[in-house]
């Protein structure tokens, strides 16, 4: 028996919408320690890992782990369905082939329920190293979002260096070439506009845009975004999930041969 | 030119 009741069922909206162009089927694995995902493109070169940790659940039941198999693109059209300040209920009986979406207005004025049709999904678990980066630069996901917007209108792919002055996104195409260099910026109002950038050691990679414009996807659930690189990693560009947990991009890079 | 890699050249599968 699977219970987990979201009071802020709009998350659950956004991470759908992040992920479902990305990812077409997944596993959600469900256990003590929250509902998750992992899983790559189709082309291997990019994976989403999502944690939604139990104790952010309003209520959160699972007598044994369980991994369910969705299509995204279906799931994301029946959260669709659910209001923005609804409430949202996850159901599955031990065995079923099938698991229901509740769905409960703030005044519990409107109650829905959407029964979604589960389905075997063959998916292999990476481990993901516990690495040190090179460098991590924390910046307004809006900002960064505009970024890989902007550039992608001049270039296929950005080369992104962190140096001491700061992160440079640089691109070129047939019409021509664009860098925005980001300085670290702590004199601001509010401490999610700042950008941050932590460096160890100068690093510079280079990586396919479009999947950089997929990830921003991710925009609506986190003012900030973190960048995280290494010369010998795949970059990680992670969403923070407010009280709950985060959804990380990896993306690998394109290296000179 | 550049080749692009992919994930599972950096992670394990488990």
């Amino acid at each position: 028996m699977l219970e987990l009741r979201l009071v802020q069922g709009s998350l659950l909206k956004k991470v759908l919408e992040a992920i479902k162009d990305l990812v077409t089927d997944a596993n959600f694995d469900c256990s003590a320690t929250g509902f998750s995902l992992q899983a790559m493109d189709s082309s291997h070169v990019a994976l989403v890992s999502l944690l939604l940790r139990s104790e952010g659940f309003e209520h959160y039941r699972c007598d044994r782990n369980i991994s369910m198999g969705m299509n995204l693109n279906n799931m994301a059209k029946m959260l669709k369905c659910a209001g923005n300040d609804d409430i949202i209920t996850l159901k599955a009986d031990d065995g079923s082939d099938t698991v229901t979406f509740m769905f409960e207005s703030p005044t519990q004025d409107k109650i829905s329920d959407f029964e979604m049709k589960l389905m075997d999904v063959d998916s292999e678990h990476l481990g993901i190293p516990e690495a040190e980066y090179h460098a991590i630069v924390r910046m307004p996901s809006t900002e960064f979002a505009r970024i890989c917007k902007d550039l992608s209108s001049i270039g296929d792919t950005v080369v992104i260096s962190v140096t001491k002055e700061g992160v440079k996104f640089s691109t070129s195409g047939d019409i021509g070439t664009a860098n925005v260099v980001c300085r670290q910026n702590t004199t601001v109002d509010k401490p999610e506009d700042a950008t941050i950038v932590e460096m160890n050691e100068p690093v510079s990679l280079t990586f396919a845009l479009r999947y950089f414009n997929s990830f921003t996807k991710g925009t609506p659930l986190s003012n900030t975004v973190t960048i995280s690189l290494s010369s010998e990693l795949p970059v990680v560009v992670e969403y923070k999930i407010a009280e709950m947990g985060h959804l990380r991009f990896y993306l690998a890079p394109k290296i000179e041969e | 030119g550049s080749k692009q890699y992919t994930i599972t050249r950096f992670f394990g599968k488990q």
